[in-house]
């Protein structure tokens, strides 16, 4: 039965995407299967594992089936999977007709656990489960949280403008868990775009050990421009540049979250 | 009459209130009188723009009136507006409040139009109103870009997963035009967070001058961490760190702005 996270954090740019392509695909190359959610509308995931060029282009024309299928019109999820480049690796993707979702959720019953119960059938083949989610705290994030029985990962970029909305977000996940799922834990926290050469990096992952004494991940991911550069070929950091200090941040990542598992 | 403004990106993190907020101080040091509007329930421009701690605490309990109150409950912008540390810079406040309005706006009566409506009766008493927007296309995004006479300023950072979401903000945008905002232009395209030592950056850059062929600024806004330290101190980049490249960019682009006034 596979462990769901959900990646959430309303703060945009913070490394969500990021980090749900780049774990995933190490759990993979451990042999884990892996399967990546995307709810975001940006579809950033999607595009960041490579989904060939014609599949990308009908996605956004609308003709194959992407996650909206799954949450408003119940196409079965196991019919909307892709593959990837990558063995073990499964994609359920995204196109930016999502966007209109937020609003056509508004108006259905249990909208909530829409996502939740697309998932179930399909949750018996995987190891695990990566959600990646808009930066909103909105009716899409909402699914994820409530799908998310392995907890909540929290990426946080070590930027002030980042600390502003932690108490925001932690409101609205002991809100899910307690009317929504009652197993939504916080799995941990994520300092992103850790820059070495600036006092203000460490200023923030200080304030961010304080704020979440026992859930930061000891493993901090630096600031790496190979991070920013591997999506431009469809690739994780794992294949673009696996000697890279992003490459070696997310491998050690892994293994921790890896290590926290009960 | 004010020249009204809207900064919108749906990709997160980009620089869109740090652009709001600095070109606005720039705007008041040279005379000008500013209304920063913020919109985003993040009320990063709100902080940045180092409203008195008192007055942060309140306005997240709820005490105080934010642009909350002017959209859902119709209080005058007059009355929420807020003066600020540097004179001719005034704000009208968020709060985390508002992030509850996108799914109330949903069944309000000519809801596009509603932030428009409430800041018609105070543009006659400044020069700009810079209306900074969350991350997303919803209805708190539509709303400023039908409120924005003066037209859209995007922020594109330079890197690849920001070139995925301009062709759904396009849309947006001539979505708006056709049906809310006849007057919606695109008054400007700004590059940000240019890292000089990466090719990325440079790659992207020409494509988004590709995309937008005649709308992208000269001025580039590099990557300079004295930008992402002035909000920790409530400060702008004026006052922060006025001999720094962030400071030099945002005075060069502010500028180039006034100079495209027609
Ligand atoms: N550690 C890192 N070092 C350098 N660049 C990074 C790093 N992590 C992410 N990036 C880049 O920063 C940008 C933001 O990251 P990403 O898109 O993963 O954030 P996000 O939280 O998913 O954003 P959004 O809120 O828009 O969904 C991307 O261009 C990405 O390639
Ligand atoms: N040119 C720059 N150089 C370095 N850091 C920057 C620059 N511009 C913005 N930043 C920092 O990058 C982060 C993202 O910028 P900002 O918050 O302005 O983006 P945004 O588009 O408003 O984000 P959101 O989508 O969450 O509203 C912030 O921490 C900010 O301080
Ligand atoms: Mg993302
Ligand atoms: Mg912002």
């Amino acid at each position: 039965m596979a462990k769901v996270y959900t990646f959430a954090n309303q703060k945009g740019g913070v490394g969500k995407t990021t980090s749900v392509v780049n774990i995933s695909a190490f759990l993979a190359a451990q042999g884990c299967s892996a399967l990546v959610v995307d709810v975001d509308p940006q579809a950033n995931a999607t595009s960041s594992l490579g989904l060939e060029e014609h599949l990308a282009e009908s996605l956004k024309s609308g003709d194959e089936a992407t996650v909206y299928h799954a949450l408003i019109e119940g196409a079965p999820v196991s019919q909307i999977i892709q593959t990837t480049r990558r063995p073990r690796l499964h994609l359920v993707p995204s196109s930016p007709a999502l966007a209109g979702a937020e609003v056509e959720l508004v108006g259905m019953l249990a909208r909530e656990t829409l996502l939740r119960k697309a998932l179930a059938p399909v949750l018996r083949h995987y190891d695990y489960v990566m959600i990646d989610t808009p930066p909103s705290l909105g009716l899409l994030t909402v699914n994820a949280l409530t799908a998310a029985d392995g907890g909540v990962i929290i990426p946080v970029q070590c930027e002030y403008l980042a600390l502003e909305g932690l108490g925001q977000l932690l409101r609205t996940v002991n809100l899910v868990r307690d009317s929504l799922n009652p197993r939504l834990t916080i799995a941990g926290v994520v300092l992103t775009m850790y820059d070495t050469r600036t006092r203000l990096s460490q200023e923030v992952a200080d304030e961010v050990r304080r704020y979440f004494p026992k859930q930061v991940f000891k493993t901090v991911i630096p600031r790496n421009v190979r991070l920013s550069e591997a999506p431009s070929f469809g690739e994780t950091i794992l294949t673009y540049s696996p000697g890279s200090a992003g490459a070696l941040a997310y491998g050690a990542l892994t293994d921790e979250l890896l290590g926290r598992q009960v």
